[in-house]
């Protein structure tokens, strides 16, 4: 469940 | 101490405008050489397949959507939230402040929002088959272009409403909440320093239940389109798309 999101939230800021 | 205060609501400020500067997707100077779609364009809009205007349409909500991540991350203290929260404030708010940044690229004097590349009116999106709530995300357009934001201000209400503490589900309402307090006092702040109307933030405020409208009938349209196309979501829209506003 929200696997995309997780994603992005743990992504680095660039 | 009121100074201690002040600093504090100005340092916020700053760095939610700076936040919202770095992901806004486009600059305001950027589309102003952008041209109207032309009467032979529209029409190609308008003779598209229901699906394929729904999957661009979608498709361009996606993209809107990762720089609202962006903008969240980079917002002081929401990446202290737990996990659980951040994804609950993203999944209700994230059209929300789509729709809030829609007047930096909307012409209210013609009617027109910056749509794949040139500006388009309500007729471009026809094909969605849902006219009402194409027309109410214009009317919110204009309505808020008439309020003449700055973008210190849009950053800050943008901020705001992506920090609503009233979702269902959340594990910490309690910091959600200071969170938005901090917020909406900056945000008053800035008003009054920019030395507008006592009314604007009760304005503002008003603005917030017209966004719940606006997503809740787009969450109610995308309901009916799956119902009749499920192959055309299941296979062809965003995955993030699907997660933020499909999910069973």
């Amino acid at each position: 469940k929200h696997k995309i999101l997780h994603q992005l939230l743990q992504n680095s800021t660039s | 101490s009121p100074t201690a205060t002040t600093a504090a609501h100005d340092h916020l400020a700053q760095i939610i405008s700076k936040s919202h500067l770095e992901t806004c997707q486009y600059l305001r100077e950027e589309l102003q050489e952008m041209s109207c779609f032309l009467q032979e364009e529209v029409e190609k809009f308008q003779n598209k397949p229901q699906e394929a205007m729904w999957q661009l349409c979608a498709v361009k909500i996606t993209d809107a959507i990762q720089y609202v991540v962006e903008f969240a991350k980079r917002i002081d203290g929401f990446m202290n939230l737990c996990q659980n929260d951040q994804i609950v404030l993203l999944k209700a708010g994230s059209l929300e402040v789509i729709l809030v940044r829609m007047c930096r690229v909307f012409d209210p004097q013609n009617n027109t929002v910056y749509f794949d590349g040139k500006f388009a009116g309500p007729d471009v999106f026809k094909s969605l088959g849902c006219d009402d709530l194409i027309a109410s995300v214009f009317d919110f357009a204009k309505s808020m272009c008439s309020l003449h934001l700055e973008e210190e201000e849009i950053a800050l209400f943008s901020a705001s409403v992506l920090l609503s503490a009233d979702r269902s589900w959340l594990r910490d309402k309690l910091q959600v909440e200071r969170l938005q307090q901090k917020t909406e006092s900056a945000l008053q702040h800035v008003l009054q320093k920019n030395h507008r109307d006592d009314g604007l933030f009760e304005k503002l405020r008003t603005k917030v239940s017209a966004l719940r409208s606006l997503c809740a009938l787009h969450s109610q349209k995308l309901s009916a389109f799956r119902a009749v196309y499920p192959d055309t979501v299941r296979t062809l829209f965003p995955p993030l798309y699907k997660e933020l506003f499909a999910a069973d």
